[in-house]
């Protein structure tokens, strides 16, 4: 339960950066 | 009014706190009670025995606590904490806090970049409007143009063609009738 | 009782304050163990200097026993009070406090329906800038064509000019004032002609 937590609650601290970066350079490219 | 102690020195005080009244519990009288016999046979030695028992006790306490303290950066990020909780003393209301649902959650950290995007759409559709704007002026301009230009060349092929006219009229009258 | 799993804790320490607890209260028991064993294994070696001595090993043993009984029950007391205090003035995230990375969500608490309407107003200008950049090309084209068209009138143009230019260069001035003269001189012969026919046939 406990690395769930962990796990998870990493995720959330990480993830939303990961995935900014990803829909920051679809939109950089459709800029370009 | 002192600043209300930081995290990292309560954390430091709460253990200490802890360790005293663990040492307090555990009293030279109570050791001596328990090991009565061998109190009796050798009190100089139970007590050295016990003071021995009770630095190595607060030493490996004290040991764990800074170990858990280096592991985890306690210091460093109590500090971080009590900033950030610093910042938000003025908000009474709760802060938001992770929905359990991840789509929602991420939907939020894209809306700064979708509004960047959304202007930076705006501003290259209005350029573009404004440039064809202008290109469209330089079309109409010369859509005006070519029509002049083919009234002049109606109006010359007109006068040549009145003339070709006359001219074959007065051939005519030079024809035998 | 339902677990606080502290998930909004454990995001920002990286773990989970229980389980941080768990793990000194681990630590700080088996040093009790450790130590105590110490103590007692100190008492026996220290007995056998007294041979005579009637205190056996089971004697001291049940006095690790009671000591340590003792002192478990007052670390596990002290321990649980030091965790309460922990867990809530220091492990703790207040309620009204939002982590930096998620402050996102203090400026923009977007609904699913706004989040979509914006989406949709990013598609929207996406196909009007479509249609700009197309418009676009089709107005330079037909620039490119008219440069054409007006370069082909104006040599059309230019070819009436060198017509005129030459009947100017052969005397005849403006080509139809010169045709209406011819065309007056020639109906004058023409009446010449006639009157001169017509005297020839009284003479006859």
């Amino acid at each position: 339960f406990d690395e769930l937590i962990v796990e998870t609650t990493t995720k959330r601290k990480q993830w939303p950066k990961k995935i900014l970066m990803h829909a920051i350079q679809t939109m950089k490219a459709e800029q370009e | 009014e002192a600043a209300a102690p930081g995290r990292a020195q309560m954390f430091a005080t709460v253990v200490d706190t802890f360790l005293e009244k663990l040492v307090a519990a555990g009293s030279y009288q109570r050791f001596a009670n328990c090991y009565r016999c061998f109190y009796k046979l050798q009190p100089e030695m139970t007590r050295s025995i016990y003071d021995q028992f009770i630095s190595q006790l607060q030493a490996s306490i004290k040991e764990e606590i800074q170990e858990v303290k280096n592991e985890g950066n306690l210091e460093t990020v109590f500090n971080s904490l009590d900033k950030i909780v610093e910042e938000a003393k003025n908000r009474e209301e709760p802060a938001w806090r992770p929905s359990g649902i991840p789509e929602e959650d991420i939907r939020s950290a894209m809306v700064p970049y979708l509004l960047k995007h959304r202007s930076y759409l705006q501003k290259i559709l209005k350029e573009k409007e404004e440039e064809n704007r202008k290109v469209a002026e330089s079309v109409l301009a010369g859509r005006d143009r070519i029509a002049e230009l083919q009234q002049q060349i109606q109006a010359r092929k007109h006068a040549w063609q009145a003339i070709s006219k006359e001219q074959r009229e007065l051939v005519m009258t030079f024809k035998e009738p | 009782m339902s677990v606080n799993p502290m998930a909004y804790e454990a995001q920002f320490f990286g773990f989970t304050p229980q389980t941080c607890m768990l793990r000194i209260y681990i630590a700080f028991q088996d040093y009790l163990f450790e130590v105590m064993l110490v103590v007692e294994s100190v008492i026996l070696k220290k007995l056998d200097g007294f041979p005579g001595c009637k205190i056996s090993p089971l004697q001291i043993r049940k006095s690790t026993e009671k000591f340590l009984l003792f002192m478990k029950e007052h670390l596990d007391k002290l321990f649980s009070k030091m965790e309460e205090v922990l867990l809530q003035l220091v492990l703790n995230i207040p309620k009204n406090v939002l982590l930096p990375e998620d402050k996102v969500h203090e400026q923009y608490p977007y609904s699913k329906e706004q989040l979509e309407a914006l989406q949709d107003e990013i598609h929207q200008l996406q196909k009007q800038y479509r249609a700009e950049a197309s418009a676009g090309q089709a107005l330079r084209a037909e620039l490119e064509e008219q440069k054409a068209v007006q370069a082909e009138l104006e040599k059309i143009l230019q070819w009436f000019d060198g017509l005129e230019n030459t009947c100017r260069e052969h005397g005849t001035g403006n080509f139809k004032e010169s045709f209406a003269f011819l065309t007056q001189n020639a109906k004058r012969l023409q009446d010449v002609l006639k009157d001169v026919e017509e005297k020839s046939k009284k003479i006859k």
